[in-house]
């Protein structure tokens, strides 16, 4: 079966540190 | 963290909407592909909004999802 997702898309920045949950 | 809704999002324009999604998206892939996360949300967010957010409230179906994802990076990666 032939995937939709694609694989040239642009990676994502997250904007904050991982560990950082500011609520 | 408070779960993402539609309506939160539809208060945000179009650009931002993306970035809200692709945070929850990245802090779930992160601990299963730390190397691939970043690709993989961005691969994510090329989903309709909606069909995203599913994903965001099933780990089941976001999990296959992630692995889907796995499936076409190393395929195109991959030397044919």
């Amino acid at each position: 079966k032939k995937s939709t997702l694609n694989p040239n898309a642009k990676e994502f920045n997250p904007s904050k540190p991982l560990l950082s949950v500011n609520k | 963290q408070e779960p993402l809704t539609a309506s939160m999002l539809a208060k945000a324009p179009p650009q931002e909407q993306k970035q809200m999604l692709g945070e929850r998206l990245y802090h779930l892939i992160y601990p299963l592909h730390p190397s691939l996360a970043g690709k993989i949300t961005g691969m994510l967010l090329e989903i309709d909004n909606s069909e995203v957010l599913l994903l965001l409230e099933s780990p089941a179906s976001l999990r296959s999802k992630i692995e889907e994802a796995v499936t076409v990076l190393q395929a195109h990666q991959a030397p044919e």
